[in-house]
């Protein structure tokens, strides 16, 4: 299995989920996150002067998902993320060796 | 000041203008562009980076930081321009892009000067910085080539980046040197004759950083253009990568029509630190491509 | 060492904090998050007022512990944080290669 | 490439991104999140107030990088971020098998 995180957009939260369920994926874990990359944050007026927030709300999803549905899954969330703009974010995927679902206590692919 | 100075001067003011106009409109669609600003001619800041009026990006900051090196070694230092590049990254730029940053990321840890060949090196970060090489090697094509490449390898390592910058490096000096625009257009040719992808007529319509799109984008702004205004503004309003492109363009043109025939309200709006830099560094440059070559 | 990643129904917290203290386990970071499952549209009790939103808050806590600590954390956690009804949440286990404690720069099992 | 997730004090924010930013590294994901830690009621002041729950307010940032770059990331963090005072955090490495892009579908250390 593998965690797969992604930081998106947050307006194109509900295209992501809606991409994920069409690959059968629905179950995930969502954070709001600032990310710092290359785009620049809006600028503010602050005591007078424009300056620009160097940071930028985006949308964190945690998913783990059978080895099997990494690439449908990556590819599903780059698809629906993609905006062409930079800040359109990022896809990573990491190892897990062990899932249980609290419920029931079943291991493995079926805890998720 | 002499013609071939005034020439000079102007692929430098050039490249400042192009990229400063540009920024406004980096990363849009020309229909994007159409439909905010009709017409995109003015300098006036904004864009993705919220720039200021006349405030320029990556492409003039390392074109001046490698200027900078050449003259205060007094010659050529592959290593001097590596430390140039690596002063101004940590200087916190208002724009790197991202090939640029890895490999001046890479200087910083191992000291090696040269990336490694690769597939996603074919971006336009290090054709755009070349200029100052160019005006500093008038006289010596050989060194031209060869001092080209080695400030390109310092970020970049890939034949078709090596084949435009040079081809945009030769077709430069022979504007600067006085030749007509045919002398520059053979030299394009030949580009095409050797790397087929760069055919730029007629126009393929892409306008990304990768090299192929620029280099096509910019050759046909400016064999279709008979200023340098008209030469930038047809490049920036494509969108894409419309900083690198209006830079690139401007390079040329204004190595081909001179300084004086830049938009003065262009001048006015850029940075006055660009401005006098860039009026400082063309006759030091000149006077490095007087000496014998070292 | 690993990463344990536990999702929780956020009133488990406490209880959970206790079942780790019981087993020698007080450092953690925690993180409120909201959780989407497969079983959509379901309703849950949050403060007093129903919800029929698609996604449930819910709390991440991050535990990093040496390899032998594993199986009595992820145990402590599933006992303490089950209800046995739907939404209890997940444990997922993920390699560590190197820990830090940044006041002392211990490495390792130490660092934690 | 290493995910490095780094649990700080939440003023420290500015003086780590700039050590990251000289070793050339700007791109990073931040979240808030509550720590919990093995010392048990300390008090720290935070924003003027003395607290003595038992969590305190943290940042944690995630920051993905090459293999090359991740020594002297750790270094660069954990030198901006200490105090010498309980509660300055930690610093975590876990190994990432995959990243992408969204916005150009680049992938490895392209990618990030
Ligand atoms: N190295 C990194 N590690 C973790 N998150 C990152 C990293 N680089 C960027 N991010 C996240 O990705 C977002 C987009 O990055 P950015 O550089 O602005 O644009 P793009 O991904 O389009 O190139 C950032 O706001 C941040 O949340
Ligand atoms: N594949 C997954 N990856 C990450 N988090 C998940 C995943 N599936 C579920 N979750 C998290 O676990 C919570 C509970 O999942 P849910 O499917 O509603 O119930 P249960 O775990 O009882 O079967 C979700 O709200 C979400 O936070
Ligand atoms: N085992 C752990 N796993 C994950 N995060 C931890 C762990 N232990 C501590 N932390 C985080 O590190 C912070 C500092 O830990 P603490 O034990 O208070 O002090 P110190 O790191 O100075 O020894 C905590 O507030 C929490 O956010
Ligand atoms: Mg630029
Ligand atoms: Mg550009």
């Amino acid at each position: 299995m593998k965690l797969i995180i992604a930081i998106i957009k947050p307006f194109k939260l509900e295209e992501v989920k809606d991409a994920l369920a069409d690959v059968g994926i629905e179950g995930m874990t969502v954070t709001e996150v600032k990310g710092f990359g290359r785009q620049k944050g809006h600028t503010e007026i602050y005591r007078g002067s424009e300056y620009t927030v160097d940071f930028l709300p985006k949308v964190k999803l945690e998913i783990v998902v059978p080895d099997e549905l990494v690439a449908k899954c990556a590819e599903a969330i780059v698809k629906a993320a993609k905006t062409g703009k930079i800040g359109d974010g990022k896809v990573f995927v990491v190892p897990v060796e062990e899932a249980i679902r609290i419920r029931t206590d079943e291991r493995g692919e079926s805890a998720v | 000041m002499d013609s071939q100075t005034e020439r000079a001067l102007g692929a430098y003011l050039g490249l400042a203008v192009g990229d400063a106009l540009g920024a406004t409109v980096e990363f849009m669609t020309a229909s994007e562009i159409a439909t905010t600003h009709r017409v995109h001619r003015d300098i006036v800041g904004g864009g993705w980076l919220h720039l200021k009026p006349g405030q320029v990006t990556d492409d003039t900051q390392m074109s001046l930081a490698l200027g900078r090196a050449m003259i205060a070694w007094g010659g050529w230092s592959t290593r001097a321009a590596a430390d140039a590049f690596l002063k101004w990254m940590l200087s916190m730029p208002i724009d790197i892009g991202h090939t640029c940053r890895r490999g001046i990321r890479r200087y910083m840890l191992d000291g090696s000067l040269c990336a490694h060949p690769s597939d996603d090196e074919a971006g336009n970060g290090a054709a755009m910085r070349n200029l100052p090489v160019v005006i500093a090697t008038l006289h010596d094509p050989v060194a031209l080539e060869q001092r080209s490449l080695e400030q390109v390898h310092i970020t970049h390592h890939h034949p078709l980046s090596d084949a435009a910058t040079v081809a945009l490096a030769h077709m430069t000096r022979r504007l600067i040197l006085g030749d007509s625009i045919e002398a520059c257009r053979k030299i394009a040719d030949d580009l095409v004759a050797r790397h087929p992808q760069f055919r730029y007529a007629p126009w393929p319509g892409l306008t990304s950083g990768y090299i192929v799109d620029t280099v096509q984008t910019v050759l046909d702004a400016v064999f279709t253009s008979s200023s340098v205004e008209d030469a930038i503004v047809r490049a920036v309003n494509r969108g894409g990568d419309a900083d690198t492109i209006g830079a690139l363009a401007g390079q040329l043109a204004g190595a081909r029509y001179g300084a004086r025939l830049i938009p003065a309200r262009w001048l006015r709006r850029l940075d006055p630190g660009v401005f006098h830099a860039i009026r400082g560094q063309v006759p030091a440059l000149l006077a490095l491509s007087s000496q014998r070559a070292t």
